[in-house]
């Protein structure tokens, strides 16, 4: 554990608290796409099922279980309790654009070909793109709360952090694992425009708009 | 190369 990983780790906790308020407090999921959050928790049980075989640290473990338990519960939250405020017309990203390819490409590039470690890197693959529903429903409503941005940008910060991480660990433990980190470039990469909104504009004070 | 990580991040 280094710095970089803990706070990328507490900025990704922070993402999904702020979620949460925003919906609990707006008693809204506006905004909020639902095949992102979808998506999010087909990338959490394919990777932190590992729970029930490998141990790492309590750490590890409570992290695993808050991800899986607090994405399921926002998926609920959206699908049931907050329902009427979900919009599906505007979530309108074809997922198995993104399902499809990540598959193929956890059949190829994997450290052992069976079915944990395709798994596992199968929700790395997703992870990094699990974001772009949620990224074009903002493209294409033009705004989005505040609150919405904050989560984003949280999100963000957690892929940005995870990369010094990885240079980190490479000099100090001389390990390296190709495939987080080429996925991890990709995702953070995808958050680039994004981040300069925010930096730019809603961290100013400034409503989140894109240009027309 | 140097070796792979056991999937100990998160």
């Amino acid at each position: 554990m280094n710095l970089f990983r803990l706070l990328g780790d507490l900025s990704h906790l922070a993402s999904i608290l702020v979620l949460l308020h925003k919906i609990q407090t707006s008693r809204s999921c506006r905004g909020i796409s639902f095949k992102t959050q979808a998506l999010y928790v087909a990338v959490f049980v394919a990777r932190y099922l590992d729970l029930f075989w490998r141990y790492i640290s309590l750490y590890n473990s409570a992290m695993k279980v808050f991800f899986i338990g607090s994405s399921c519960y926002i998926l609920y939250l959206m699908k049931y309790r907050y329902r009427p405020t979900n919009d599906p017309s505007i979530d309108t990203f074809r997922i198995e654009y993104l399902l499809v390819p990540c598959a193929i490409l956890s059949l190829i590039f994997n450290y052992n070909f069976m079915p944990t470690e395709i798994l596992w890197s199968f929700s790395i693959f997703l992870e990094s793109v699990a974001i772009l529903p949620q990224l074009f429903m903002l493209q294409r409503t033009g705004e989005a709360e505040a609150i919405t941005t904050h989560y984003l940008a949280a999100l963000g910060i957690y892929r940005a952090l995870y990369i010094p991480n990885w240079i980190y660990r490479y000099f100090t433990e001389g390990v390296i694992d190709p495939i987080a980190v080429t996925a991890g470039i990709v995702q953070t990469g995808l958050y680039l425009d994004f981040f300069y909104v925010y930096f730019t504009k809603v961290l100013q004070g400034q409503k989140f708009e894109l240009p027309a | 190369v140097p070796p792979v990580q056991a999937h100990d991040e998160l």
